[in-house]
């Protein structure tokens, strides 16, 4: 059991650094695994630098650099074991478009990769762009939700509120 | 195996039955606050075996049936299934042997979940293991909720090893 | 002291009935002080239902609802005792474009009557465009932090992480 | 009372000498994620007394010193100073005698942390006084931190009333 955590801890190692990288454009990170006496108990410890800066205390990280390495550890545990399903609810919420742009483009090619289906539930204008479709969610009747097929023009209206878009 | 429907009927803000196509590639799921989005994710992880009313945000499991608007009264079912094409057999041997798998969960007030498969009456510990031969389930990492990206930053080093279980 | 807390109570409650109900557009929602007999430990209670959905418990409501309700709170303490400066860090980062525009339209107003100061740091373009003026922050040495006063066009071309911004 | 400008000086990020200018009404603040903006607000907290390093995301309060980047050495020295424009005598007794007041706080490695008002050195709890009496603080709920919104509504109920105090 140990050999095999170690052996998954490697493959996973070895993504993150490459996604990390990726989502950063540039940049350095690492895992590692900090042996216990007691396999139950050992840490799984992140350390990171963004392009140009110090490696720090993770807790240092700016809301957006969190989100990203934790997308690129994410999707290295993904990488190594995909499923047919993958679920992100509003995941990119504090990235700026610099940085949603190569999150989407992240997400794209894992797709292709695993042939993974993904849910994106998105504000971001960037994100809806670079879906293969887009479904509304709207409550023309108050508290009643109904599901609606819809181009991005349309997406972008709903998401705003807009009166139209209940039509 | 493929994901490729989701229904549901009476689930939270869903009164009526509604059908989610899920199709290749990324979908996108759009609309303003409180629409109703983080329903349709809680929905999936609900019937893959959610047993925490607390993590579908309630206080417990029939919050999650349609608890009534200013002009609709509440109901007292929730139905969500859950369609899975199981083409190249790659299911749990023993739920291998059909093309299309369809897995319901029901629940009634006052009375707790049932579980189907194909119309046959399951276990949830049933279910969660076709899940979890599927390298998913309720609680895996492949299902992101809304301000839970940074969890496995936020976590302790010991709770964040877990996720190399995920990927062996 | 419990009067005082009583008093303050009442004022509160007021007003973040009003500011609620100006957030979300209607709805309902109310506090309640929820009396121990040791006053110490006295639990502040919240109530609310965004318009046409039934009240329910409050940890049901969405992200957005949930920012939307605890800034209805935020101000209703701060219009009872203001202080002179108020710091906003992407606090409507949930908030979708309609509901974003009554957020800027109630800060708006609390600045003009309360003559607080307002240091709003956000992401979203219809934000930036309510400020009465904009600070950009960058990075053009990595790892060191600079600031500048920009214009609208600038201020979204900075947080797009545009190299043009740089110069 | 106005708070007027904030100077970081060795702080996080900000290794140059930095100054925001607090205008009236609304000033938006902006840039890419990790280029200073949450510093920026930490700096405000910090040079009102924040004595806990956790809420700065730092280890310990040396943390907050810049630490040097692939180009640039560390320093040893952090300072930031708050100018508060006082024309209208509305501050703390004690405080009252002048126009303007130069709140400082400095850091150096392994040594603490010193307050000053006007170059006279205080002690934090006086500075917490002066902007307690304010109606604000590196705790009041009017400084709102990066996901920090919706605390009010995941306290407990008994930690929720403690707002009140502040209103009264
Ligand atoms: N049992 C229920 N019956 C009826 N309505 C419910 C029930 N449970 C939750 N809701 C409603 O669903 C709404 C929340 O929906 P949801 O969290 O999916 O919104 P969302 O689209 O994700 O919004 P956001 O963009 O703000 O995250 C709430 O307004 C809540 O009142
Ligand atoms: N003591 C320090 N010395 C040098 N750099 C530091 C120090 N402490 C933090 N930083 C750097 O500051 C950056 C974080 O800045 P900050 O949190 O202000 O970003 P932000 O602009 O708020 O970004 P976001 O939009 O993602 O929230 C981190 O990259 C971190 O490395
Ligand atoms: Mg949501
Ligand atoms: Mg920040």
């Amino acid at each position: 059991a140990r050999e095999r955590l170690q052996g998954a801890f490697s493959l996973v190692n070895e993504r993150f650094q490459v996604l990390f990288q990726r989502l950063f454009n540039g940049g350095k990170a690492y895992l590692e695994l900090l042996d216990n006496e007691d396999p139950m108990n050992a840490g799984l410890e992140i350390f990171a630098s963004p392009p140009g800066k110090k490696m720090q205390m993770l807790t240092l990280l700016s809301g957006g650099e969190r989100t990203l390495t934790a997308l690129a550890l994410l999707f290295a545990v993904f990488q190594t074991n995909p499923s047919p399903i993958c679920v992100l609810d509003e995941a990119e919420a504090a990235l700026d478009e610099s940085n949603i742009s190569r999150f989407c483009d992240l997400v794209e090619s894992i797709a292709r990769e695993t042939g993974t289906r993904f849910l994106v539930i998105t504000h971001q204008r960037l994100t809806m762009a670079r879906m293969d479709r887009l479904f509304g969610v709207t409550m023309g009747e108050k508290g009643v939700s109904q599901l609606v097929s819809v181009n991005l023009e349309t997406a972008v209206a709903i998401r705003d509120g807009a009166k139209a878009a209940a039509a | 195996m493929h994901f490729t429907r989701l229904r549901l009927h009476g689930f939270k803000s869903f009164v009526d039955s509604t059908d989610l196509h899920i199709g290749t590639g990324m979908t996108g799921i759009v609309g303003p606050n409180g629409c109703g989005k983080s329903n349709l994710v809680e929905a999936l992880r609900w019937v893959m075996g959610e047993n925490s009313a607390k993590s579908m945000r309630g206080g417990e499991m029939d919050d999650v049936i349609f608890g009534g608007t200013a002009t609709r009264p509440a109901r007292n079912v929730a139905e969500v299934t859950l369609e899975l094409d199981n083409a190249h057999r790659t299911a749990t041997a023993e739920f291998n042997n059909d093309d299309t798998l369809l897995v319901t969960r029901q629940i009634e007030r006052g009375s707790g979940s049932d579980y189907r498969l194909n119309g046959k009456p399951l276990r949830r510990r049933d279910v969660q293991l076709l899940f979890a031969d599927q390298a998913t389930g309720a609680h895996s990492t492949n299902l992101v909720g809304q301000g839970q990206i940074d969890a496995l930053i936020r976590a302790k080093p010991q709770d964040r090893r877990a996720i190399l279980e995920e990927a062996s």
